[in-house]
């Protein structure tokens, strides 16, 4: 399982947070306008959050975090 | 298994219950307006609530906690 | 698998009943109006009863609870 | 695998027939109008019965009882 | 698997043959009008005869036994 | 796998042929019209012969034996 | 995985070739007009020849071996 | 996995071809015009070869052996 | 795995890459004109080339090796 | 699982993710304008990066970085 | 997994980068105009580069190097 991110501005972060009994941030990755990210579900990495203007694919369908 | 939430306002609530005989919030990502999060179902989260004006992608359809 | 709730008013009632060979209630989650919750079957949950109005989504198709 | 049974009427039993060698009801589960209950079959359950009238939701389709 | 069965009138029978070298009736569960039944394929059943007017669901498709 | 076979007449046999080196005849269910058996693949049944007009559903397709 | 004949015409052959480093025919069963076969492969079975009028349905597709 | 051959011409050849470092025929099946063949791979045959006019049904289409 | 390869002239080549740290030609099958190979990716081959006018049906579509 | 990227100007970037707690560039591939790349995730590799105007492929759907 | 490969010109480079911490060029097979090549991953080539006009199949669709 992945998703996938397109960075529709520059400084968007997708953020790792962590698998077990604890939920923290274990890593952000910045990418500017334009650059694209596709992340997997991993051991150490159990949910995604997403700031800034992207767009996003997903198993469920797509969606723009700008967009209603 | 996962799910997408975006949040449509300021201050939604992504909320994991406990897996197993007890079910209690086990932890609660806030997420601002535009932000996106994608969370699995694991080992310590057999359920997931949401509070606040969002949609949500899941794999039997999608729906918008502020519409009928 | 799981399946997907929305509460379309307060006061609806998600029940998990237990698996084995006794079937009980050993949880009851209440979700407020507009609130949805995702609860998956488990190793203590084998079925799930939804009291009050809500939207119900499933593997099988979707239904209301108020709506003939 | 489960099965999705909505009430139609007050008193709408799903019944619970035992796996194994011998076949016998292990429990009823009553639902009142607008009750929605999704159940599973299990270690324990291997055939389930439905009395009233109610809506069901199956893999193989969905049927009414009361409609022919 | 399993297969779903609606009783169209009172005293249809699903009756349960034997799973290995012979081949007998180990159960017959009677249904009324109205009534659904949904039973699967287990250790102890490979294979299921209906009697009586009923609506049979199953993976390959539906058929009633009164309609040619 | 199973295979779903309505009888059309009284009299149709469905006979169930035996899984290994030798293929021999274990058992013949014998429907009346209008009579539904839904038969598996089992640890002792590799090939199901059909006599008598029927209609058989399978996971290929379904088809009548009368008919061209 | 199986297939399914349907003889067309009397004397229909369905002919089992062994699983191996050899190739031999291990049983050929008859069918008579409208008699239908549903033939699985096996432990002893990788090959499966049809001779005779017959109509043949398969994973692929359905066929008949008298029309081009 | 199978292929499905049916012979448009008398003398059509199915050809097995070995598994494992070498590469031989250790086996070739001649059909008849209106024949069928239904084959699998196997643990002896990872590659199979048809010589004269025939229809062959595959997972990925079908084609004729005349036809451009 | 297999795809499917028909000779559209004669001496087509269907060459078998070894599997493993090198990659050579381990064996050459030729084809001509009309005749048909379904080939398997097995222990042996992780790759597949085909020389000369050929059609090759695939998981991911159909191709000629002589339009462009 | 893997991702298709095709270079729509020189220099383009595909950056592959460490697997691990740790978050680092472990490779970056670099593809000239018509190049075509195919990156599977794997043991080392849990998220992939891709800097400069292409075209990807994903299980989720295309998109390109230049376009919005 | 494979992905299959149709060169359009002479001297198409299809080229395998090893799996595991370091990524190099392991192998690069040389396809003249019109030969078509079906490559697997393997445990020795998790990513594919592809160098020249060539017309690319994928499980994601398809591409070609020389079209925008
Ligand atoms: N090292 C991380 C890489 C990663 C995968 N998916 C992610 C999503 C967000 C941030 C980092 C990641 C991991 O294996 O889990
Ligand atoms: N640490 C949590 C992270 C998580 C996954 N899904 C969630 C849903 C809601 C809240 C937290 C989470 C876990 O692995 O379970
Ligand atoms: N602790 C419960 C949480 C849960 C999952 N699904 C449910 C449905 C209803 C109520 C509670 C639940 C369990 O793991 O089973
Ligand atoms: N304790 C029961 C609960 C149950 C599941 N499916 C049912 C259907 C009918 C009645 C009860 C049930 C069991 O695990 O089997
Ligand atoms: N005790 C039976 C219950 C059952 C399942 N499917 C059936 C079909 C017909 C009659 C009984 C059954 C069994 O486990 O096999
Ligand atoms: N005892 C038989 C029952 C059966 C299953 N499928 C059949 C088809 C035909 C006749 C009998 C059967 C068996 O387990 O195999
Ligand atoms: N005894 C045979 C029965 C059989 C299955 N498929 C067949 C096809 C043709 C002839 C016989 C058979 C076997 O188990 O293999
Ligand atoms: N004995 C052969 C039978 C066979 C299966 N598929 C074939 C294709 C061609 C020729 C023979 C065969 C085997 O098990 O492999
Ligand atoms: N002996 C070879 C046969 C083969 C399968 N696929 C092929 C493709 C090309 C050439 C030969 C083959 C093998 O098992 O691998
Ligand atoms: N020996 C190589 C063959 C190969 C498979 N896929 C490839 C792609 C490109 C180059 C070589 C290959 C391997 O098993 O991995
Ligand atoms: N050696 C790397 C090759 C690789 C696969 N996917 C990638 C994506 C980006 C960069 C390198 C790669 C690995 O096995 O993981």
């Amino acid at each position: 399982d992945y998703i996938v991110v397109k960075a529709l501005e520059n400084g968007v972060n997708i953020i790792g947070l962590t698998r077990g009994r604890d939920t923290k941030f274990h890593h952000s990755e910045k990418l500017d306008k334009g650059e694209i990210m596709i992340a997997q579900f991993t051991q150490h990495t159990s949910a995604i959050k997403i700031r800034g203007r992207a767009e996003v694919l997903t198993k469920h369908g797509n969606l723009r975090s700008d967009e209603e």
